[in-house]
């Protein structure tokens, strides 16, 4: 088989082809193409596999047509309430974290703890405090707003459920 | 969600994950792609596995580390292992998960398998041109 190889993905569920146009689509295709490619050559360069994945998944953060980093879903509240993992099969070295608001990039900040905490998993303020003592970036709420998302978020808002991020209609009770 | 897998020259695995989870989700609430084991595992031994979908029942199902567990306990392949995953664990009844997951084991086999109607998803192996599909 292959020296080496990049898979990504960019989330599962009943996707709705009328919830989105063309114009998205095309969003969507591209912004996979250009993190299967980042990935493809690093990898040719040499590049460690652990290094390789936390650079693609930054750069499917950093769109918009993803529920990660810049194109993450809206909470119950109103806010964006992120989480990522990394993990190197190398040596089995594992860094996350979760409800973490405003971090640009999540998988960053999990890179970060795996190299520098000592730790495995930092949640909410205490990771974006860890982040912070590491230059990872940080962004307004308004970098993360998204009108598509907005409008999912208001449909369900006054309800008592939640939806996964690419559903139809199939919102799930709490509890 | 979001995710990466890959294997390098040097015949190492790695395995990341990325959301913004549940819209509208409320408590606090995390799912599977922060917990090593259950939405994201890597070991050069077996695989590296990224997971997407209704998080409760892959974390209940432990599921990225399960997939290395068939392989390295069971000896079943990648796909095998993804598959029964995928299209019979997570099909019974007390764990109805929806999603998938993308893997890739230290001989450069892949395997991408969801059991939703689509997956946005690409990859591209030495020597090959990239795919790159959204829907089944």
């Amino acid at each position: 088989m292959s020296n080496f190889a990049i898979v990504v993905h960019g989330g599962a569920g009943t996707i709705t082809p009328d919830l989105y146009t063309a114009e998205i689509e095309k969003g969507i295709r591209d912004t996979l193409f250009e993190a299967v490619e980042a990935g493809y050559f690093l990898l040719r360069e040499g590049e460690v596999a652990v290094n390789v994945v936390s650079h693609v998944v930054m750069v499917l953060e950093n769109s918009p047509f993803f529920n990660a980093g810049k194109g993450s879903v809206f909470t119950n509240d109103g806010t964006h309430e992120m989480e990522a993992a990394i993990m190197n099969g190398a040596n089995l070295d594992a860094g996350a974290a979760c409800a973490v608001k405003n971090v640009r990039n999540p998988i960053v900040l999990a890179r970060k703890i795996l190299e520098k905490s000592g730790h495995v998993y930092l949640h909410g303020k205490g990771a974006e405090e860890f982040g912070r003592l590491y230059h990872v970036a940080f962004e307004p709420e308004e970098y993360f707003f998204d009108q598509f998302r907005y409008d999912e978020w208001r449909k369900i808002k006054a309800s008592n459920t939640y939806r996964l991020d690419h559903s139809k209609d199939n919102a799930k009770k709490f509890g | 969600t979001v995710g990466a897998v890959a294997l390098d020259i040097h015949g190492n695995v790695a395995a990341a994950t990325s959301t913004g989870g549940m819209t509208n989700k409320k408590h606090g609430r995390i799912g599977d792609s922060s917990i090593i084991g259950a939405g994201t595992y890597a070991n050069n031994a077996t695989c590296a596995v990224s997971c997407t979908g209704h998080g409760e029942p892959f974390l209940r199902a432990v599921s990225a580390y399960d997939i290395s567990c068939l392989m390295e306990y069971k000896g079943l392949s990648l796909e095998d292992a993804a598959n029964y995953l995928i299209h019979e664990k997570m099909k019974q009844d007390h764990l109805q998960g929806e999603g998938g997951l993308i893997a890739i084991d230290h001989q450069g086999n892949i395997a991408i398998t969801f059991n939703t109607v689509g997956m946005y998803r690409g990859y591209r192996r030495s020597g090959e041109k990239e795919h790159i599909a959204l829907y089944k």
